[in-house]
């Protein structure tokens, strides 16, 4: 329950005047009127397609126990023709936290990274809060750093 | 732009005292004055050479500061709002910035016009804080740049890449993104769902023939709306533990506690 616990914090007077929060604006955690009028971009497919080709790297990572953005999806639109069809550079294998535990699975393919994070929801940190830090810090400080973590 | 010092935090209980500097406050957009509010925690490690990371929330329509006190930032809030530091927060080794968007999300001001809420128009103002933000905190021109997020930010984040790819001018070095549970494509990832349900035991296979013999192509339209979504098939969802079980299950984890 902690999004309820953050609504009361952020709404307390004194916190909002911490953070400099000027007015009678009340916070809440996602805005449904917002939602509802938002145009959504059916696919963000033919973006990858141009920012793949440089050399920024990506790492898509999927909460395993996450129903409704789920991992069978996510590895369709990555690695299926009907997706980016992108090449598998190495083969789907387990990767271990710092604790040695199963952390997950993992695939490289040209471009990009796909894990999946075992046990973790929608909001990866918020469940698997050590193997996304371990995950996070690897992909953007490498292997080095993983292995001294 | 200005760098706003969080003046301290109340109900802060800590066994050790805050050991980093972190920000937060409005940055006006000169394009339309829209008024962004982030928030900034430098980090623990190194401030002056480490990346800077932003993290952006999805939605549409979610506060990164969700992200904030529930996933990665340095502070949880608890039962008696208190606040306790996160010893996993991602701030360890990397300058954090959230950004709360687009505007009319969280504090950041107006509601706008329906017309301006979708993806390019958002990315544009993505953008354009960013080159503001580099104007508040000059050092971290030419410093390495991470994109993260979740969810809708899937949609997002491949918008703003492909901008700040296009358009180098926040004087930030764009290294990499990442993006957790992404919604990317409509039909893709919305046919994913009765195929998750079917092999983690949540729908019979008499279910799941069912919705697959009277859903085709179209069963994304005809879980989040009944818009594009046939009779048979709307029947054939609906007849299914996928809706009429909600009131029990977190569909965003399956394995953990409703939150009654």
């Amino acid at each position: 329950c902690t999004d309820r616990f953050t609504q009361d914090y952020l709404n307390l007077p004194q916190v909002k005047s911490a953070i400099h929060v000027e007015g009678k604006l009340t916070w809440t955690d996602c805005n449904s009127m917002i939602a509802e009028r938002y145009n959504r971009t059916s696919s963000a497919l033919p973006k990858y397609k141009g920012n793949l080709q440089t050399n920024v790297s990506a790492l898509i990572y999927s909460g395993d126990a996450d129903a409704v953005v789920n991992f069978i999806g996510t590895e369709r639109w990555i690695g299926s023709t009907e997706g980016l069809g992108l090449k598998v550079k190495s083969k789907w294998s387990p990767w271990y936290g710092p604790d040695k535990q199963l952390a997950g699975y993992s695939q490289t393919y040209a471009g990009l990274t796909f894990k999946t994070v075992k046990g973790a929801g929608h909001m990866v940190p918020a469940i698997r809060p050590l193997h996304a830090l371990y995950m996070f810090e690897c992909f953007v400080y490498g292997q080095d750093a993983c292995d001294s973590f | 732009a200005q760098a706003h010092q969080v003046d301290e935090l109340p109900n802060y209980k800590g066994n050790n005292p805050i050991n980093f500097h972190h920000y937060a406050g409005h940055i006006d957009l000169p394009s339309n004055g829209q008024k962004m509010f982030y928030w900034h925690v430098e980090s623990q490690h190194s401030p002056e050479n480490d990346p800077l990371v932003l993290w952006l929330n999805g939605g549409p329509g979610c506060s990164s500061l969700g992200g904030f006190f529930t996933e990665i930032g340095p502070f949880v809030v608890q039962r008696d709002l208190s606040v306790k530091l996160n010893q996993y927060t991602w701030a360890r080794k990397t300058n954090l910035v959230f950004l709360e968007s687009p505007a009319g999300v969280g504090f950041s001001q107006p509601v706008l016009n329906a017309t301006d809420y979708n993806d390019e128009f958002t990315s544009d103002r993505a953008f354009e804080f960013l080159e503001q933000f580099t104007k508040a905190y000059p050092q971290f021109k030419n410093r390495d740049f991470y994109i993260t997020g979740e969810s809708y930010a899937g949609i997002y984040i491949p918008f703003l890449v492909e901008k700040m790819l296009q358009t180098p001018t926040t004087g930030l070095n764009l290294k990499g993104y990442a993006i957790g549970n992404p919604f990317t494509d409509a039909k893709i990832d919305g046919n994913a769902y009765v195929d998750y349900y079917y092999t983690h035991a949540l729908i019979s296979m008499e279910s799941y023939n069912d919705i697959v013999d009277k859903c085709s192509d179209e069963l994304s339209g005809c879980l989040f709306s009944t818009t594009n979504c046939s009779k048979p098939c709307h029947e054939a969802v609906v007849d299914s533990p996928i809706t009429s079980d909600t009131p029990y299950l977190n569909p965003y984890y399956i394995y953990g506690d409703v939150c009654v």
